[in-house]
């Protein structure tokens, strides 16, 4: 499973559709002060079911939406995608947790070895996950354009190291935090590595 | 479950205090540690409720000490160290766990601003390492971190209040990072 | 004292918000205000006692609110500021309240870290206003930021774990700030 | 009244004797991570009457002498001392409150020409603060190689915007706390200003 894109539309400051591609393995995001770089790590925390508006630096949700700038009126919709590259991996036999997502009920042995196997549990190339907000506070979550709850995305990159607030996200002025904080906090990062 | 934790807690240790372990990769040296603290009990003395110390150790209640010792210095707690060691600690840990539980994308939003250069340069190579492995997305205002990525975008307000997203090659990028006004043809 | 504040108050909002003030100089542009809330009272309902926003503002216990808008940008609560943004409005502020109260010295330990070339920029010529009339003492990684000193100190560790002061010249220090071998002699 | 000189010995990581000369507008500290530049800020805070250890990133007040290294003992005493220029400012006839301090009692109109003021109340061109701490946790505060208290610190800075923990001292990784703090705590850097 790759990270492969990511579209925002009307979230924070990219009013206009802005699409990222992660075809390469070390990608740099740099500009000025305030031009928008850390929104693009928001993008990616909401999108994976971020619920806090705090922790996305607004007062309630609906701050994500563009709100109008000195030439712009403000948007009413926030929507951002995740896209993944889910391609078919090799299956062994010794590893049978994931065949109860691929769906195929085993008869007997022999199924094991031509069963096809994604990382992610959805039986497609591509996996896009999308989030939407509309300023009348509706929220949608979808899947490959099929509507689905915020338990669905959790479950789908389940045991995968991907969520809005795994380690794999070091937010700005926050690297630190992990060090400060009391030495019962620290167990939940590693509890979540477990 | 307490096996698990426990597998998981050696591992992470290894990866972030072990001889190659991130620690020693990001200082240049030093040695760093990450222990299971002894719980600490609740217990009724004629004074009343008192807290001890105990000597037990729990893999599913105790807290999490690091100790770190630069190269060259006498191991410290970790409020001791200085600004730019304590990042250099807390990503050498944050990659350690990365390292034992690998997710398919990293996030490092202006990591290195408090690094000086030396620093710098080991925290690329370290990421250029995992990067074989996962994406990594890398914000910074650093010119020498800027050259360790692939592939650059830039982001510009050119329509004040609104971000647009830019490619850029290294060599359009001024110092400190705003782009050069030929890239935005 | 009531009127006391009530005047420090205007002079502190005047150097940080007004027309020549600490925000737009340090921005280049844009507006920024200091307001007094309005205090929040317990009254006595019939659900028990119940927080209520009243208009009364008390000079003696009313909370301070900021409001800062960078040049081209809508008002914004001060928490959906990018993190430059923030370093910034917040050193405009306390510029502003030195400015009301000058004490001989002031030290700035690498406020610099989160700014871009060209807000160091700006950053360093307004200490170099204020340094007129108080010294300032600045710790920095910044390039940009140790041309602008008159004097500099460098702070090395030749001898693992004890500091040691050279006095350098620009020239001699690398560009991540640690001292070339030359000075060292 | 102007900060001219400091000197440590045995603070922290400066084992020797060390000393600043602060005698341009703009004085600059540069150095690799971890090589004690904020040690000096911490050496000012101390100095100046800092009594939480926490604020000086140690556990308990003796962990500012010099702990040994690699090559080194620990020491025994930690001192650090601050000069400052305290020259004769010309007395204008309207500010009586500063008389007081000089002790020159009032008789009649006439002396208020001729008597010498000092921004600090004490009568000396130059004035050192020290503080001294051994590793017996003996603790002393000298004012002109004097032994006083705290209080007497306190009071010679009384209304100059100097001391340990006043807005002209921003320690690294916190020129944001003021901006994060809430309404009521941004009252109390306003009100020292006062
Ligand atoms: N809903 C919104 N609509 C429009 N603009 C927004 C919205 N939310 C935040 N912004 C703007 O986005 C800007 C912050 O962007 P961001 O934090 O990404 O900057 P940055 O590039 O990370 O800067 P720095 O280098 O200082 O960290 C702010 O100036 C803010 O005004
Ligand atoms: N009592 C002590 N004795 C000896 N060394 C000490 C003592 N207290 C702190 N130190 C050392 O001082 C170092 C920290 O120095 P300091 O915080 O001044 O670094 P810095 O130059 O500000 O670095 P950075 O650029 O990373 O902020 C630590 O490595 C710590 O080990
Ligand atoms: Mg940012
Ligand atoms: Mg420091």
């Amino acid at each position: 499973m790759r990270l492969s894109k990511l579209t925002l539309s009307g979230f924070k400051s990219f009013a206009d559709r802005t699409q990222f591609t992660f075809d390469q393995s070390v990608t740099g995001i740099v500009g000025p002060n305030g031009c928008g770089k850390s929104n693009i790590v928001d993008a990616i925390k909401w999108v994976l079911g971020e619920r806090s508006s705090k922790s996305l630096r607004g007062k309630e949700m609906i701050d994500v939406i563009f709100a109008g700038s000195a030439g712009r009126k403000p948007l009413g919709l926030a929507s951002v995608t995740l896209t993944f590259d889910n391609p078919i991996i090799a299956q062994d036999a010794s590893d049978s947790h994931h065949d109860k997502t691929s769906g195929h009920a085993l008869e007997n042995g022999v199924t094991w070895a031509t069963t096809k196997r994604r990382t992610l549990p959805i039986d497609a190339e591509e996996v896009d996950v999308e989030r939407k907000l509309f300023r009348d506070g509706t929220s949608h979550y979808l899947i490959n354009n099929k509507r689905v709850r915020l338990r669905d995305i959790r479950e789908l990159f389940l045991d995968t190291g991907v969520g809005a607030d795994a380690y794999s996200i070091i937010e700005q002025g926050k690297v630190d935090a992990m060090l400060l904080s009391n030495p019962q906090e620290r167990r939940t990062i590693f509890e979540e590595a477990a | 479950s307490r096996e698990r934790f426990g597998e998981v807690f050696e591992r992470i240790s290894e990866h972030f205090a072990g001889r190659d372990g991130m620690f020693r990769k990001l200082f240049g040296g030093g040695r760093a540690e990450i222990r299971l603290m002894p719980l600490i009990k609740e217990v009724q003395t004629d004074q009343g409720i008192q807290k001890v110390q105990t000597d037990e150790i729990d893999l599913l209640e105790s807290g999490i000490e690091i100790i770190a010792k630069p190269p060259g210095k006498e191991p410290r707690s970790i409020n001791q160290l200085s600004g730019g060691e304590k990042t250099l600690t807390a990503v050498a840990l944050l990659l350690a766990i990365f390292k034992s539980k690998p997710s398919c994308f990293c996030i490092l939003d202006e990591v290195d601003a408090a690094l000086d250069d030396a620093n710098v340069d080991r925290y690329c190579s370290v990421v250029r390492d995992f990067a074989s492995s996962s994406h990594f997305i890398v914000i910074t205002h650093n010119k020498r971190t800027m050259q360790a990525a692939d592939r650059l975008y830039g982001i510009t307000m050119q329509e004040k209040g609104v971000s647009k997203r830019v490619s850029v090659r290294f060599d359009q990028v001024k110092t400190d990072g705003s782009i050069k006004p030929s890239a935005l043809k």
